[in-house]
């Protein structure tokens, strides 16, 4: 899986659509405190499946749509979309025929009524968004996504916890 | 499960020992698997020793050294399973300047062994200048993100310094 | 008991207002005490509104918007029983740049206002700037520490570039 | 009170004795990292009677002594000093009989024996200690001691032990 783009619109304060083109090699993301750097990064996470709105610092999943500004009202849906090239069989899990190709995953969420996933334009479900990326090593869990606080928690963790990261890398 | 969960462990290790020798640039550190004979019981122990210092757990290094320690274990369980995708927020901020360099020698070390896309998120000048490019996060309009591409040399001269 | 508590919550209140919204250059916070009308039973909650942002528990705010706040409450609490030394130990590290600007402007008014003398452990080379004299405490031999005076043009020259 | 010296002997990484001298205004402390600039530190609060190892990331009090290095033994004790000028009535409550002039607290640790503490060249009791250092408004606990940790644990603490910060500093 090559992951290339990352568009985003609704998403916390990215309430105007944005989109980041992931090349290979190392990209910096810099800005002051509180631009939004951290909700770009858990964009990620979302689209890919993550379910436990307290890892994405909200009390509800609700929470990553925006929520308006003084200037601005709130907006009521929020979608991600995540775009990778495929090599190999992935893309016969959804259905697509096509072993090799372009997969685009979008997730979007509509105040009150929860999340909906499309792979390829294709309805599918959240499980099948976290096969399709845990088969090519990735997902919403992955070691590889370190979150602004995962260090000091790497750190403050006690032996148990630190074996769960283990398990889950396993 | 457990057998699993044991070639998990040994691979981690491996490749934590030698990534903590390398961001340390010396010293040594190992995993152990403690307080039960049974690995899905047992707990993740760190066990570090940066240069010229005594073996000790974790939490009895510097700030900083815990940090580092901690990248290595990350990277380490990254490494056993390469992803496509690797997201790394703030991870310097404890570093000082000789570390993040070589935190930024092994990131360069990693792009060329593995065909991982790395997004490091930095507020270091350092880190900035070993990026191979740059997308800044705007607010000029109060609570509203933009991206915008940011000229990497611009950032160059400010650590050129 | 109950009364000195009230007494302290609203003195530290008061400070931690103004000293947010000078941190931050605008915004406004306020602390409440939540879950009990008893204070000795109660929580100590921080709603704080960055400027332009909507007002949120500190939770929900960044990193370094996170930390500012927790310094606004910290330097809240000095404020209304004032130390005759105050130690930051790496406060600023999840700071960018103009928060660390307004964090050592808070600094020079807090010197010009009380007798305290500060001691500040950092590896931010604004802040090192603003320093009125350096320490540095060095390692040259592996595991022993040493104090040295260190010359304060010099690490001005580092952030004049 | 007027802070005004800090020596250190045999202190964790200060195993040589050093004299860092506090003047009015900012001091910068700076370092790579486990250079000691946080050991330092500690070295404040423990002279002023700070009695839990773990809020000195010790295990027990004797880890504070100089624990050796692959070309040095370990020390059998460890010594802090701190000296300040004091305006008022302070020196009475350690028998000096002077209301004004130089406090010199001591405190010393032998290994396997455990703390005593000198003010002014007498034997005093820790709590003893404390009062001085509560009456000018600081002491092991002052909020203006502001450790590693510390905005980290501020951030993330319940509701119940924020208050009990409030309680500390009432
Ligand atoms: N649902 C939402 N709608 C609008 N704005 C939001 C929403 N959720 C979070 N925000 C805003 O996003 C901001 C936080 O952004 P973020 O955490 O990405 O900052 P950051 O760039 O990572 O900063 P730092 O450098 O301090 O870590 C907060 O100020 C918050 O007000
Ligand atoms: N009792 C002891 N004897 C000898 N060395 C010790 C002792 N206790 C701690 N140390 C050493 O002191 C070092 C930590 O120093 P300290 O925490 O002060 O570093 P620091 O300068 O604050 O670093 P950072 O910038 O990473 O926070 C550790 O490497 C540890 O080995
Ligand atoms: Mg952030
Ligand atoms: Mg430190």
């Amino acid at each position: 899986m090559k992951i290339k783009r990352l568009r985003l619109t609704g998403f916390k304060s990215f309430v105007e659509p944005a989109e980041l083109r992931i090349e290979p090699g190392l990209t910096g993301v810099v800005g002051p405190n509180g631009c939004g750097k951290s909700n770009l990064l858990e964009a990620i996470r979302w689209v890919m499946g993550e379910s436990s709105p307290k890892s994405m610092r909200s009390g509800g999943m609700d929470d990553v749509i925006f929520a308006g500004t003084s200037s601005r009202p709130a907006r009521d849906f929020a979608e991600v979309a995540l775009v990778a090239d495929l090599e190999g069989a992935a893309l016969t899990s959804i259905g697509d025929g096509d072993s090799d190709g372009e997969l685009e995953v979008i997730r979007r969420i509509e105040r009150g009524q929860g999340s909906a996933y499309r792979a390829n334009g294709r309805d599918v479900r959240a499980k099948d968004i976290s096969l399709i990326f845990a088969d090519a090593a990735t997902g919403a869990h992955s070691p590889a996504l370190v979150s602004q606080g995962k260090i000091a928690a790497v750190i403050s963790a006690k032996p148990a916890e630190r074996r769960q990261m283990l398990e889950e890398a396993a | 499960g457990r057998i699993r969960l044991k070639a998990a462990f040994e691979a981690v290790d491996t490749h934590f020992q030698r990534l903590f020798t390398t961001l340390f640039n010396g010293g040594a550190a190992h995993l152990e698997l403690v307080d039960s004979d049974d690995p899905l019981e047992a707990g993740l122990e760190i066990m570090a020793q940066p240069p010229g210092k005594k073996l000790a757990s974790l939490t009895l290094l510097s700030g900083g050294e815990q940090a580092l320690t901690a990248i290595a274990l990350i990277f380490g369980l990254f490494l056993t399973n390469p992803a496509p995708i690797c997201v790394l927020d703030e991870v310097d901020a404890p570093l000082d300047d000789a570390n993040i360099e070589r935190f930024c020698d092994l990131l360069d070390k990693m792009v060329a062994e593995t065909r991982t896309r790395y997004l490091i998120v930095t507020h270091n000048a350092v880190t900035m200048s070993r990026m191979h490019r740059l997308f800044g996060v705007t607010m000029v309009e109060q609570g509203v993100s933009r991206l915008v591409s940011v000229d990497l040399e611009a950032a160059e001269e400010l650590v050129a310094a």
